[in-house]
């Protein structure tokens, strides 16, 4: 490192610590965003709570290694539709870098609030903007449960790819039973879909075009 | 693979370790807080090409003599990654969505001569 040393690989002049360490720094920029695929470092414009990106981790499959060749993503629900009750809410999700990928695991994680005075009966439904005002929707899961706490809902990944937009819809359709009828009273919180507990999709996905696999492995 | 020092001459493996602070990425890389950032650097004399390092064998030492007692090196040698392991990462990408993914062949552990 002394200032007449070469360079052992190029001859060249040593640099300077402060100077290999400012090259260091860059590389490590390249070499990241480079194995990302990506061009630039991401602007976060929306980055979701840290009480609720938390507990999303915890959720996952504590140490799980992220499938060899894919990605894992878990992506947050912005809700619409009516505040009265969650159970006719609209979860918008944005999946801009899942786009391009073959998506092949998909789970709906939802948290049901522990003042659940029966039976909930769910429906998870894809909503598709069509031609005219109403779009169409698609029946993706449907579930039943009487235990609160968080419930993770296996959806068929055939029924969330094909859309040429990167955004997401699914439509919660959910009522109170009672025996197997309709209970009179619907309550107006069932589920969580705002706060800290809010919905979230745990995708698993890889490169869609063939061959992509091996040329990342090699 | 010797680590560096700084009066290694000969084909070594030289260690950074970068803070994901340091480049001012901690707000979207989540995990890890930092990765070892080496790259191989160092002279490959002839009788030391095609030596692969540490791994080196009693067959390839045999091999090295016979090249350095040879008059006529066969072209030049190059300090070159010979082992690199993939980096795990979990970062936001633009939406917010958090992602979890490894990234091939980006921790170099060990180098040799090409």
């Amino acid at each position: 490192q002394g200032a007449g040393a070469a360079c052992p690989s190029c001859g060249g002049p040593t640099p300077a610590p402060q100077a290999e360490r400012a090259l260091v720094l860059e590389l490590a920029k390249q070499q990241i965003l480079e194995g990302l695929h990506l061009t630039s470092r991401p602007r976060i414009t929306h980055p979701p709570p840290q009480a609720a990106l938390a507990r999303a981790l915890r959720r996952l499959q504590p140490g799980s290694v992220a499938p060899a060749n894919g990605e894992e993503v878990i992506s947050f629900a912005t809700t619409t539709g009516p505040s009265t009750s969650a159970c006719s809410s609209v979860l918008t999700f944005h999946l801009s870098t899942a786009q391009s990928h073959h998506l092949y695991h998909a789970r709906l994680w939802l948290h049901v609030f522990p003042t659940l005075p029966g039976t909930l009966f769910l429906r998870i439904f894809r909503w598709s903007p069509g031609s005219g005002h109403q779009g169409s929707r698609t029946l993706l899961a449907e579930h039943q449960t009487t235990a609160p706490g968080w419930h993770a809902l296996t959806l068929p990944s055939s029924g969330l790819r094909g859309e040429e937009s990167p955004v997401l819809k699914l439509q919660l359709n959910c009522r109170l039973l009672e025996g197997n009828t309709t209970s009179a009273q619907q309550p107006r919180q069932l589920l969580d879909t705002a706060g800290d507990q809010r919905p979230f999709l745990e995708l698993k996905i890889r490169p869609s075009e063939p061959g992509a696999g091996r040329a990342r492995r090699r | 693979t010797p680590t560096c020092e700084p009066e290694t001459p000969l084909c070594c493996r030289r260690d950074h370790y970068v803070d994901f602070q340091e480049l001012g990425w901690r707000d979207w890389i989540l995990q890890p807080e930092g990765y070892q950032l080496n790259y191989c650097s160092g002279q490959c004399p002839p009788h030391l090409a095609g030596s692969p390092g540490i791994a080196a064998s009693f067959h390839s030492a045999v091999f090295s003599l016979l090249k350095a007692n040879n008059p006529w090196p066969l072209g030049t040698s190059c300090c070159v990654p010979t082992a690199r392991r993939p980096l795990s990462l979990l970062y936001l990408d633009r939406d917010g969505n958090v992602v979890k993914t490894d990234v091939p062949d980006m921790v170099v552990e060990a180098c040799g001569c090409s």
